[in-house]
């Protein structure tokens, strides 16, 4: 929601992001 | 020794230096800032910032402990931060395909913990101003507390806690580490905040 603290939001788009690249570069169409 | 000035937007750097350049394979750091403005007014430490890391070590084809249901419901969860996030929601079909980890929604759930006074593995760290280093599954299941529970029940095994001026850096992993004096005293120059 709107309340989440900008330090929270910060690290969850992050921790998001990774993520995402994470399973990009194990994905094997990446190959 | 040489103190900085505490900065938001550094502590993301300092927690990746940390982990990244550290020998042993941690999986997360945590700071936990204090809300506390002076040495004698009670604290509450809450999430400062967190870098996830992941288990280097682990097989990619390792089978999931946690049942169907537990994993859709971390699925739905996630997709509903991603659209929080990105203001849009989030094809069904899209990302979060892959399994989340425990260490992953531990990770998670610390966003939403804070600790009052000397409560919890961090709390207790910050009130006696001594590290707490626990390494091993009996270690952490016997240390009477919440927070340690809940780690070893995701897969943790070993959780550190290191004072510093403005709060209290945790380290978590799923392998069974070893008390260093190293890496204290790396977190005590990279947070040796001066205010």
């Amino acid at each position: 929601n709107k309340d989440l603290p900008l330090s929270r939001k910060k690290s969850l788009r992050r921790f998001l992001e990774k993520r995402k690249e994470r399973q990009v570069s194990i994905s094997p169409y990446a190959y | 020794g040489e103190s900085h000035s505490f900065n938001q937007d550094t502590l993301q750097q300092r927690l990746q230096g940390l982990i990244d350049n550290a020998r042993e394979s941690w999986t997360y750091a945590i700071f936990w800032q204090s809300s506390a403005v002076d040495y004698t007014s009670p604290s509450l430490l809450g999430w400062g910032d967190g870098y996830y890391k992941g288990e280097m070590n682990k097989p990619k084809t390792t089978p999931s402990v946690t049942s169907f249901a537990e994993q859709e419901h971390r699925k739905k969860v996630l997709r509903e931060l991603n659209s929080l996030i990105s203001g849009s929601k989030m094809p069904e079909n899209e990302a979060v395909d892959e399994e989340v980890t425990d260490t992953e929604w531990f990770f998670l759930i610390s966003m939403t913990q804070s600790f009052v006074n000397g409560n919890g593995l961090p709390g207790q760290a910050m009130f006696s101003n001594q590290p707490l280093w626990i390494a091993g599954r009996e270690r952490l299941l016997a240390a009477h507390c919440d927070r340690a529970r809940q780690g070893e029940g995701f897969g943790l095994q070993t959780i550190v806690c290191i004072p510093s001026t403005s709060g209290v850096v945790e380290l978590g992993s799923t392998e069974l580490i070893f008390q260093s004096s190293d890496l204290m005293n790396e977190v005590r120059v990279l947070f040796n905040f001066n205010n």
